[in-house]
């Protein structure tokens, strides 16, 4: 089983689309996933579990403030090979609760020992939300690897250089001294632009192989997608969205193999 | 003097982009603004205060740690009327060391006493980041008002009830009684998809003259901006963007007389 965390703590890259349309590629190649949504704004959570099922539904903060394991709190969803434990917006207090207690950027990470132990998914996909806080430093402490999110314009690629001086803090103090940055994934690309190519020259020439080839293209559907409930590949499944996500999806498992 | 929280915790809806925009519109008109820079991503400081000068310059983050008042951490800038308090990188921390405080929701507040007393500025902007955490409830608790940006999609608008329930909740425990929503601001409009008129209908027909008659138009010069370190009036002056910010801040002051 392997952890990806998916982060960048600049705002509105695509974190949720992928995570929600990255999982749902693997799942449909019969990859086993668990999604875990650990943004209080919960956009990955309401796609796919109904607001009367989320009301029931138990969500990652029970796992932060040590209340049960991860495992007790994963929730089928209606995509094969696809499960999910959802965020609420408890988790928006949580920051502050667990700021307070002395292991705060260990809680996560204890709570999916169990998980690693009854090894029921592939891959662990934890979509984090927009920050530098304490979600953050738990989600990167809990996983293997990282894969980022980049939109290609100037405020992305300034974030990139803290998220790289966070996860070497992460790593230097042992709290996850073997995490890794494993991908850069270039989102919502519109080459008519001059702005977008040109900065996709300036990651890959910086960044090398650790740059997906997959490029995911600036297309309507990925925001319409979400106001109906669906994922890509409901909604739009023969467009170039839908075909991004499935490329990026083979890309992912090409690399896992030959790590 | 009136201090405007520019504040979404949804990310990447032009939080930063109008933070900085507007404050530049408003000290064009001669109105004497301040900028503060919450987000300890740094993406407003980083255009108006230079790398050698945000070395030295003082941050907001000794107001809120208590060790200086606010109206100490004043920068002036190349643009005459606005001035600036940045942020830094320490701000990432900050959650987790103003969580343990007694009074952890009116820092903010209270280090902006002085500049109430001292009344130089006719407006106070603060650029919020992308979290439901304690760097964005001590600015809905200094603020007196607060201004949304929005982008006419699904997930915008999923967020926009988070909010109001926040600012409820601000309201009711007396952290600040009198905080309201004094705006809405549809931002990255772009007219040719059906999901942007159809979102901006929904909104207006919902939030009625909350929500501002200005529309902000997607154009790539903002996202080009900010990569020669210049608000839309200094790249494309003559463009759509800084029309559009312009007419906001015409606007923006019309409301405020009226108030
Ligand atoms: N490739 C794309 N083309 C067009 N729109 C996109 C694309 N990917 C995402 N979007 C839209 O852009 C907005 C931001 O995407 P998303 O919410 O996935 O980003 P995020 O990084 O998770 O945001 P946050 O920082 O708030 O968590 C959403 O409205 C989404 O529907
Ligand atoms: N009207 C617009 N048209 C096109 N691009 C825009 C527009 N406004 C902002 N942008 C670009 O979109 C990206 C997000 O904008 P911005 O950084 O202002 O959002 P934000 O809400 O401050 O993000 P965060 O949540 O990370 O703080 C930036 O790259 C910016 O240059
Ligand atoms: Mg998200
Ligand atoms: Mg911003």
């Amino acid at each position: 089983m392997k952890i990806i965390a998916i982060t960048n703590q600049k705002g509105g890259v695509g974190k949720t689309t992928t995570s929600l349309n990255l999982a749902a590629a693997l799942a449909e190649k019969k990859v086993r996933v668990l999604l875990v949504d650990l943004d209080p704004q919960g956009s990955a959570s309401s796609v796919l579990v109904s607001k009367e099922e989320g009301a029931e539904a138990p969500s990652i903060y029970a796992a932060l403030i040590g209340e049960k394991p991860a495992s007790d709190l994963i929730s089928p969803t209606r995509i094969k090979n696809l499960s999910i434990i959802p965020s609420d917006l408890d988790l928006a207090g949580a920051e502050v609760e667990v700021a307070r207690m002395d292991d705060h950027m260990m809680r996560l990470r204890a709570a999916f020992e169990d998980l690693r132990e009854k090894n029921a998914f592939d891959y662990v996909l934890l979509d984090c939300p927009p920050s530098l806080g304490i979600l953050m430093s738990n989600a990167l402490t809990a996983a293997d690897e990282i894969l980022v999110p980049i939109q290609c314009e100037y405020y992305a690629l300034e974030g990139l250089g803290l998220l790289m001086e966070v996860t070497d803090r992460i790593r230097a103090t042992g709290a996850n001294p073997t995490l890794s940055i494993s991908g850069l994934l270039l989102t919502m690309f519109d080459a008519r632009t001059n702005l977008n190519p040109a900065v996709e020259r300036e990651v890959r020439n910086h960044f090398q192989e650790v740059v997906y080839k997959t490029l995911i293209p600036r297309t309507v559907r990925f925001a319409e997608a979400p106001s109906h409930g669906r994922t890509i590949f409901e909604h739009d499944p023969n467009g170039i969205g839908a075909a991004s996500y499935r490329k990026l999806a083979a890309e992912f498992l090409q690399r896992q193999k030959s790590q």
